[in-house]
């Protein structure tokens, strides 16, 4: 109870073979993409800098004054934090409209109450990656947009040598 | 096969100056993903082999987990060419270590304390597959994340960054308007690549040199395009020369922006004959905004000179050329020129001279699609913008005298 689903991986790229469970020690980086305020606001300040007609052309804001602009609401970034604490994480960089998890399997299981486990590629690439379900307090989930880092599967090219041969 | 190109053919087809003092706070920087590393140098054996002066790349413009010891060939191409084109400029290359994909990327990005102005992505992903490789499977709709999500969130961080006053460059994929997700071609739709199709960055299209003739050493003067005729023509890669098609459409996820919609409306109406209107969006945004050369480009890997092609050419090489721009910009204002694509169709518009029209070729094929018989559709070239080659390949005098000014 009290867990909302953002979502339940059954199927992994074809190119990826599942392996074993990932270690609990294994590090783990995600990040939480809060909602962020004010986007008709920044998308109206973007044109207006791009656009070469506008009085406002090339007059870019700093880091600063943008993060402000789109800052998520206080109990947004609060309860997130909290609740990354609460299950383990011990580093959090804030990144203004995200909070990024620095952290291990055990913990980041724990947190989003999910499995990890290593997935191997033919090129010889490997990941951890979650697989089922991954969820976050029910309280939270209207404040969130993503997690991101935790059920991406990296794509592997081929190498464009291939396509070409030198003239 | 295609005819081979170096930094001097780029000088000679785009008038790029072979001599240049760049405005010390300009810089340009790749972007890598996959682990991608590149060697110094190679870098620097490419600038000996070629004759091109490159400025090394400092410590701190090296961002992320470097190997030089497995560099690939993605990242040795990209460094290779936006530093041969955009001479003096201070180069970065970053290597996105997380795992997180374009948002990890975007993200680490913006929040990072000093950045290049100029940034040019040769990675991309069917928009709707951003669910499938990026977050999730194709059930994941339901559950609150999904593609249409993802790359939004995207599209707001490339607004982020774009108003800070940098220049979003992305290569526009090597498979054609079907996209590979689909490298048969059996769906009745076409796939719009992420994150060329973003209105928020300046995609890049590629093009191949039909009938080159060689390179002397030093290359002859070149002060323009209508100088430059003489070299070849450029056309969209072909399969058949080029054995690709580069990437072009429009986005399922974003409307026409207004800076492009008399440009893609031109396109629409043109009479061009277009793949059925079930299998794209006419009213997206459309894409490629440009286009630069994409075949047959040589680099130095792997301890000797070889051929690489791809939209991952063009990116870079575009880069270096507004890499080349802002350094006009900063010099008369202080100011980058930032997010580029109301610049660049404005400029279009005031002073077509600034582009080179590509108005031979299409982006039909898929490699497995045109290679083992797959029915593929695409667009094809005209006279204006068009969804394979954007507006055109740059004439950096007009568009310099037009930045300029």
């Amino acid at each position: 109870s009290g867990r909302r689903v953002l979502y339940s991986r059954d199927s992994h790229p074809a190119d990826w073979k599942q392996g074993e469970r990932a270690s609990a020690d294994h590090p783990v980086r995600f990040i939480v993409a809060l909602k962020q305020q004010n986007l008709n606001i920044l998308e109206d300040a973007f044109w207006a800098v791009s656009s070469p007609d506008s009085p406002r052309y090339r007059q870019f804001l700093t880091t600063e004054e943008i993060t402000n602009l789109v800052r998520p609401k206080p109990e947004a970034i609060a309860g997130v934090r909290t609740w990354l604490t609460q299950a383990g994480v011990k580093e959090i960089v804030d990144m203004g409209d995200a909070l990024e998890a620095v952290t291990t399997v055990s913990v980041a299981e724990i947190a989003l109450n999910t499995q990890f486990f290593m997935f191997h590629h033919q090129s010889g690439n490997k990941v951890v990656r979650q697989f089922g379900e991954y969820s976050v307090p029910v309280g939270l989930s209207e404040h969130i947009d993503l997690v991101a880092g935790i059920s991406e599967f990296p794509i592997v090219r081929e190498n464009p040598f291939k396509k070409i041969a030198a003239g | 096969d295609a005819t081979a190109v170096v930094p001097q053919t780029i000088q000679n087809s785009y008038g790029t100056p072979s001599n240049h003092t760049a405005d010390p706070q300009s810089s340009t920087g790749v972007i890598e993903f996959e682990g991608q590393s590149f060697a110094p140098s190679d870098l620097q054996n490419f600038a000996t082999q070629t004759l091109t002066p490159i400025k090394a790349l400092s410590s701190d413009h090296i961002v992320g987990p470097n190997s030089p010891g497995s560099a690939g060939v993605e990242a040795t191409l990209d460094i290779q060419y936006i530093a041969a084109v955009g001479r003096g400029d201070t180069n970065w290359f970053w290597l996105e270590g997380g795992t997180a994909w374009l948002y990890g990327f975007s993200t680490h990005f913006f929040n990072a304390a000093s950045t290049p102005l100029v940034v040019s992505i040769s990675y991309g992903w069917s928009e709707a597959a951003q669910c499938q490789q990026g977050i999730g499977g194709a059930e994941c709709s339901q559950l609150g994340v999904n593609s249409q999500q993802y790359v939004e969130r995207v599209n707001t961080e490339f607004q982020k960054i774009g108003l800070k006053g940098v220049s979003l460059i992305a290569a526009s994929g090597d498979s054609g308007a079907n996209g590979r997700t689909d490298g048969l071609c059996t769906e009745s739709h076409l796939n719009p690549t992420f994150p060329a199709a973003s209105p928020y960055i300046t995609a890049v299209g590629a093009t191949e040199i039909h009938d080159g003739t060689p390179l002397s050493n030093p290359p002859p003067a070149c002060s323009g395009a209508s100088t430059c005729a003489s070299k070849g023509t450029e056309a969209a890669v072909s399969y058949s020369q080029s054995h690709f098609a580069s990437g072009g459409g429009f986005s399922n996820v974003a409307s026409t922006p207004s800076y492009q919609k008399e440009a893609v409306s031109s396109y629409l109406s043109s009479g061009v004959t277009l793949p059925p209107s079930s299998y794209y969006n006419s009213t997206g945004r459309g894409y490629p905004d440009v286009a630069a050369f994409g075949s047959n480009v040589q680099i130095y890997a792997q301890g000797s000179i070889q051929g690489v092609g791809g939209t991952s050419c063009s990116a870079p090489i575009f880069g270096g050329v507004v890499g080349l721009l802002n350094d006009i910009s900063l010099s008369k204002s202080g100011k980058p020129l930032g997010f580029l694509n109301p610049l660049l169709y404005k400029m279009h518009s005031d002073k077509p001279g600034a582009f080179t029209d590509v108005t031979i070729g299409d982006n039909h094929c898929t490699e497995e699609g045109c290679g083992f018989g797959g029915s593929c559709k695409g667009f094809k070239c005209a006279a204006g913008w068009d969804p394979v080659t954007g507006l055109g390949t740059p004439v950096y005098s007009a568009m310099a005298e037009y930045v300029s000014n």
